[in-house]
């Protein structure tokens, strides 16, 4: 069963069919209106720009990424779509006011380590899970 | 980051103020586990040469840092496991004991522990002391025994704990990398005190040899020879951080 969706604003956007339409296989929903799919972009964090190589040894920064994109029903193979993100989709479609679309998100995460000083001048060198962004998908 | 349409060209961006500029930085580091950013006392100018601690803590950052894309391999550097963490220890209190012909030689360190974390599990303990060529024990055979310093006594010697022995020449020159894992159990029954580590030097003859004599550097070598304690551990799942 659908719940209705709470302090949800319908979107304003032309690039959702009508409820009783399901997209035929010429329709352009997918990268229609020159959005992109979702997919992993750029994003660099810098200890320099931070200010903090007086303590931060290595790196200087790391490429962080994210993932940004559109979600919209048939979701490509590129999309590492959950089967669960393809049904959510295909429901969107037929109730866009009551279930939203899957979200594009990290769905491989990798580590980073970082060597610096403490303040009592030892060396830590510590791996931080899940801080870069390894691919996205739909979820 | 959101699917909606970006802003034209043009329109003005909103620049961070000093203060989300500051809230900012406490994000990230609370997301690299530190409570404040670190503020480590700048050397003096004279002595800022590389130091052995941060060389080789450089080496193990590379080592580390190769194996970051892939959690699932295994590690490429037989010394870091699995750990995740590694701190160097470098703040030492010196001591040498060389007194008399009968009593037996040795020399201290003790190391500061307050900055190890807690609920992280030691995965291993190292000891690195440089040792230069002895010019005195030509063709000599020495033992090195290291001993952890459970209690000490004005009336008599101190309890130990032995550690760790290691044989070789005494012509050897390198880095001394002594095992002292096992000492870690006691670390956290006793984190308010300082951890004593005491090394003996005998020959095959079992004569009590002063460390120095030995090559065995202490605090007074150049920096990029000094000794440290270099521990490994394994962290445990972090606690969910408080919601902001």
């Amino acid at each position: 069963a659908l719940r209705p969706l709470k302090r949800r604003q319908p979107k304003r956007t032309n690039e959702l069919p009508q409820p009783n339409k399901l997209p035929g296989i010429f329709d352009a929903v997918h990268g229609s209106n020159g959005r992109q799919v979702c997919r992993r972009h750029e994003l660099y964090v810098s200890f320099r720009d931070l200010g903090w190589l007086d303590w931060v040894i290595a790196p200087q920064g790391y490429s962080a990424y994210y993932c940004e994109g559109e979600c919209s029903f048939p979701l490509d193979s590129c999309m590492n779509a959950t089967n669960h993100a393809i049904l959510q989709s295909l429901v969107h479609l037929m109730k866009p006011d009551a279930v939203p679309k899957a979200c594009c998100a990290p769905t491989k995460l990798s580590a980073t380590s970082v060597l610096y000083y403490d303040s009592s001048n030892n060396v830590i060198l510590r791996k931080h899970r899940n801080m870069v962004v390894k691919a996205c998908g739909c979820h | 980051g959101g699917p909606g349409p970006r802003p034209p060209p043009g329109c003005p961006q909103r620049r961070l103020g000093a203060r989300e500029r500051r809230d900012m930085q406490r994000e990230i580091l609370a997301v690299l586990g530190l409570p404040g950013r670190p503020r480590p006392r700048a050397p003096p100018a004279a002595s800022r040469l590389p130091a052995s601690a941060p060389l080789f803590m450089l080496d193990l950052y590379r080592a580390m840092a190769s194996d970051d894309d892939d959690d699932d391999a295994g590690p490429p550097e037989r010394r870091l496991g699995r750990a995740d963490l590694v701190m160097s220890f470098v703040n030492m209190v010196e001591r040498d004991h060389v007194l008399g012909r009968q009593e037996p030689h040795w020399k201290e360190f003790l190391f500061d522990l307050t900055q190890i974390p807690a609920g992280e599990a030691v995965t291993a303990a190292e000891f690195r002391i440089y040792k230069e060529p002895s010019t005195q024990l030509v063709n000599r055979t020495l033992h090195v025994s290291t001993f952890q310093v459970v209690q000490e006594h004005s009336n008599r010697e101190s309890d130990l704990f032995f550690l760790d022995l290691q044989t070789l020449q005494a012509g050897d020159e390198g880095w001394l990398v002594l095992d002292v894992t096992a000492a870690s159990d006691r670390w956290l029954l006793s984190r308010h005190k300082d951890l004593g580590l005491r090394l003996y030097v005998e020959t095959e003859d079992g004569l009590s040899v002063d460390p120095g004599r030995a090559g065995l550097l202490g605090q007074r070598a150049p920096r990029s020879r000094r000794p440290f304690m270099v521990t490994f551990f394994r962290a445990s799942p972090s606690p969910g951080r408080a919601p902001r």
